[in-house]
């Protein structure tokens, strides 16, 4: 699998980025576990706001009242009012770290609006002007800054104790402490890393992490650890916080050991390949193997819930117009289902078992985002939406080749509007130049 | 969208100060209605 390399953020400027090549952020209302991505709708462009006035020789702390010009996900472009279609001043501010707030928050603060200088001129009656300009308008909701601060809040807390896939056995899992928490990535070190850089990042919604006890309770494999005495302080994380599942019917008609379908490789998420179901494990979870390409243990499978977004019926890649990865050391080309089968004498898993759930997610082809690098979870990069294909999307790293393109589920948790690295504190991967790559 | 979350858009009295004194305008807001 390829990987990528830490580039420094000096220089990059999301504003300046998506005004030159005038490009599309995704809204924060695509993502759910966001905070405010619950109650983002309501805000648009054309939405009026009151900000610090940086164009004044007054020594007191003054504000003025702006527009929203353009909105790409927590970034707003914002024009003081009066300078009409005059956008030579507009600045660039994120909605939820700046000093934004509801027109009328100024009045209720004791603080004066005062135009800017360049334009205090420009008209004699102010009170007409802003009467004239504001009636009618929309302005942020009174409690936005109680919601964004509400919305920060993250329940898993450091020195809590999860169970989480092994990265250097995806078949098994590990207890990990919570180390750092980060706008809800959890950086997890493994229990039994001496030195404490034995770790893995993921989102604390990720299907990657589960509490306590899971691996067990479904029969999964699990690593023990050798560490006999837990340092004080530590907790279970409680199971309610972690990503829920939907309850199924294994009673019916299920997935069986041998049968085949398509799967996201998790070892390089730019393939979907030919797959095999390995084991059924309990409550809706599938051990599922990469056809060609795996290990003689079984080391290599990897853990899907039978809803879950990466798993797919056969001729799924087909019929969406997906190039699907045939397994490594089947030279038959093209690959085809209906020979595969027979020459394996396996059984395609039935297209009922699927989920065929597509939620309405509003990211269009084209629209930037913030995207985890699934290869080093750690990297939170700058990114595009380059094809939808029902709730699938085709995620390409700016500056990056295709080849480290990925395949992310619209619902994950490892995807992030524009400004959600500025607003968290976590550090944004920039678009890679040539010599970087190199 | 804002249906979806809850909220509403509302007509609101929204006062202004400047330095040459107050007054108040008619404005759409939200409110949460959860």
């Amino acid at each position: 699998a390829k990987s990528k390399s830490v580039i420094p953020i000096e220089g990059f400027d999301w504003g300046q980025y998506v005004g030159a090549n005038n490009l599309v952020g995704a809204p924060v209302s695509c993502f759910k576990h966001v905070p405010m991505g619950n109650c983002w709708g309501d805000l648009e462009e054309g939405l009026r706001v009151e900000v610090p006035n940086t164009d004044t020789t007054l020594s007191a702390k003054v504000y003025w009242v702006a527009t929203i010009v353009k909105l790409t996900g927590f970034k707003a472009r914002l024009r003081y009012e009066g300078f009409d279609s005059d956008g030579n001043q507009d600045f660039w501010c994120n909605l939820c770290v700046s000093e934004v707030h509801p027109v009328g928050w100024c009045a209720s603060n004791g603080k004066p609006l005062v135009p800017p200088k360049s334009i205090q001129h420009k008209y004699s009656n102010w009170k007409a002007f802003l009467v004239k300009r504001l009636t009618g308008a929309k302005t942020l909701p009174p409690d936005f800054a109680s919601k964004v601060e509400e919305s920060r809040n993250y329940p898993f807390k450091k020195l809590m104790r999860v169970e989480v896939v092994d990265k250097a056995h995806l078949c098994r899992t590990r207890v990990a402490l919570v180390e750092q928490v980060i706008g809800g990535r959890l950086r997890l070190v493994y229990e039994e890393s001496e030195d404490g850089t034995d770790d893995f990042w993921c989102h604390m919604l990720s299907p990657l992490i589960h509490c306590i006890g899971w691996s067990r309770s479904i029969g999964h494999r699990f690593k023990r650890s050798d560490v006999s005495r837990k340092t004080e302080g530590q907790t279970e994380a409680p199971p309610q916080l972690f990503l829920k599942v939907k309850d199924v019917d294994q009673s019916g008609e299920w997935f069986r050991d041998g049968m085949k379908l398509e799967a996201i490789d998790p070892l390089n998420l730019s393939a979907i390949c030919v797959a095999t179901v390995r084991k059924v494990l309990a409550d809706g979870y599938l051990m599922i193997a990469i056809d060609g390409s795996e290990a003689a243990d079984g080391s290599d499978w990897f853990c899907y819930h039978a809803t879950s977004p990466s798993i797919f019926p056969v001729g799924f890649c087909e019929i969406n117009n997906i190039e699907l990865a045939p397994p490594r050391g089947y030279t038959k080309r093209p690959f085809k289902w209906f020979d595969y089968l027979r020459e394996t004498r396996s059984i395609a898993a039935p297209v009922k078992l699927f989920s065929k759930e597509i939620p309405n997610h509003g990211f269009r082809a084209g629209m930037k985002l913030e995207a985890v690098d699934l290869m080093e979870p750690r990297l939170v990069c700058v990114a595009t939406v380059t094809r939808i294909i029902h709730r699938l999307l085709c995620i390409h790293f700016d500056g990056w080749e295709d080849e480290y393109d990925q395949w992310v589920d619209c619902e994950s948790p490892d995807l992030y509007p524009v400004g959600w690295c500025q607003l968290t504190g976590y550090q944004l991967q920039p678009p890679a130049a040539q010599t970087t790559r190199e | 969208a804002a249906e979806a979350t809850g909220r509403k858009w509302e007509q609101k009295q929204v006062q202004i100060k400047t330095l040459e004194g107050e007054f108040s305008v008619t404005m759409w807001a939200s409110d949460d209605k959860k």
